[in-house]
């Protein structure tokens, strides 16, 4: 899913 | 967000705010290296380019913003104010740097997440992080004595990631699927590059001595 696609980390 | 992650992006803030401490109260750049601030600046600028696209929270825009600005900052500082570009160590602060650019952007087109402009340089901003402090600490080297601004700055970057590889760990052992090898594999080596640089600045810290790295 998108959530994971995302780089949600600096 | 966990508290190793919360203390690696913290310990990364302080870095700066040290650096910028140093160049605007000393008004000196001397022992700081003007190619490991431009990869910072490149590391940033590839990273998040997803600034405007994806939003995660305002906590994560927020700090995007200040690394990217802070990195710019930095480098338009020493290279534009002539009283601070006085004082930079341009004879010792020879490393080729291009040449790590090119190696991370060629690995980067070998190793990535998913092939998309985004992904790869996402990629490379990762690799190039890893081996930004070079210049650094080969300056260090070559300068010999460390003025203590300049000492914690490179002790507080070279912290930060290892807050990170407690948060990758954390993350794996709490979240099913997570698995960032990319970002870890760089953050280990990342890490391991300040290893003696965290031993000489111990043992100074300890002798209570003057930071010096052995040529």
């Amino acid at each position: 899913n998108s959530e994971d696609d995302l780089h949600d980390e600096l | 967000m966990n508290i190793f992650r919360f203390a690696g992006d913290m310990t990364h803030l302080i870095s700066i705010l040290v650096l910028l401490l140093k160049i605007y109260a000393t008004k000196s750049c001397s022992g700081i290296s003007l190619k490991t601030q431009e990869l910072y600046a490149l590391v940033f600028l590839t990273r998040y380019l997803d600034l405007f696209t994806d939003f995660i929270s305002l906590y994560n825009t927020l700090m995007k913003l200040v690394f990217i600005t802070s990195s710019l900052a930095i480098v338009w500082c020493m290279r534009g104010d002539p009283a601070v570009r006085r004082t930079y160590d341009k004879e010792i602060d020879t490393f080729r740097h291009y040449f790590l650019v090119l190696g991370c952007f060629v690995l980067a087109l070998l190793l990535h997440e998913k092939f998309t402009v985004q992904e790869v340089l996402w990629a490379f901003s990762i690799y190039l992080e890893a081996v930004a402090i070079i210049p650094q600490l080969v300056l260090l080297q070559r300068s010999g004595n460390v003025d203590n601004l300049t000492g914690q700055y490179v002790l507080f970057l070279g912290a930060y990631r290892a807050f990170y590889i407690l948060n990758w760990i954390y993350r794996y052992l709490t979240e099913a699927r997570f698995t960032r090898w990319i970002a870890c594999i760089s953050g280990l080596v990342q890490t391991a590059l300040y290893a003696d640089f965290f031993y000489y600045y111990f043992i100074s810290w300890k002798n209570n001595a003057k930071l010096k790295l052995p040529a």
